[in-house]
């Protein structure tokens, strides 16, 4: 473990806490995509298949079974919750993710670490994550404002997988023939596609205004 | 397993 992996995954789970929090405080889920949330509830699913059979460590393991169980919370408070779901854009979260999914296993069936149902579905889970936070973007284009909870998710979110980069160049550096070509690519992808979001969240900051995603 | 520990990342 290095300080920027563990920046990583406290970026992120600041991330969930914030999209939590959101939902709780507000009861609202307003401006937050229920499919990227679904998206993320497979990646999950599908990275930590090894959960009960592979051991790292009771902070790896705690980690896994937060981040399963509040993308399942989440996915269910949209879905299910009587005040929650009725804040859902439905109208607006119009994004066909089934396109990502197919897209990601296709290529995770070429390009895996090994041919083994584990190893296949692992990298389906890099390269569906790489892609889980389009229907948000999109909705956030959509739906003009956004607010403050709801735009911090996404930027630590974003922020998260930048910090992995960083971890895997640091081990890259540090640790004799360490590679991770496979999250290593999809990762540098996932972060790009923040990009102009970061662009627009600066200048949200920058000017102390409302952010605000050009339609 | 030494195996199961490559995916040390989460």
């Amino acid at each position: 473990m290095n300080v920027f992996r563990l920046a990583g995954d406290m970026t992120h789970l600041l991330s969930i806490l914030l999209l939590l929090l959101k939902i709780y405080a507000t009861k609202s889920c307003s401006g937050v995509s229920r499919k990227t949330q679904e998206l993320y509830a497979i990646v999950f699913i599908f990275r930590y298949l090894d959960l009960f059979t592979d051991f790292i460590s009771v902070y790896n393991t705690f980690m896994k079974v937060v981040f399963i169980a509040s993308s399942l919370a989440i996915v269910w408070c949209m879905r299910f919750h009587p005040v929650v779901r009725r804040s859902y854009d439905r109208e607006l979260d119009t994004f066909r993710y089934f396109f990502l999914v197919g897209a990601s296993f296709a290529l995770a069936l070429i390009w895996h670490e090994k041919f083994s149902v584990q190893e296949v579905f692992w990298a389906f889970s890099i390269y569906l994550e790489a892609v889980a936070i389009l229907p948000q973007l999109v909705l956030l284009q959509r739906s003009g404002n956004v607010d403050n909870l709801t735009g911090q998710y996404v930027f630590f979110l974003g922020a998260y997988r930048a910090f992995y980069i960083l971890n895997w160049i640091y081990r890259y550096l540090t640790e004799p023939r360490f590679t991770r070509w496979i999250a290593g690519t999809s990762g540098v992808v996932q972060t790009a596609l923040y990009a102009d979001f970061f662009y627009y969240y600066f200048i949200s900051w920058k000017n102390n205004s409302k952010l605000k995603l050009p339609a | 397993s030494a195996e199961g520990k490559y995916h040390d990342e989460l």
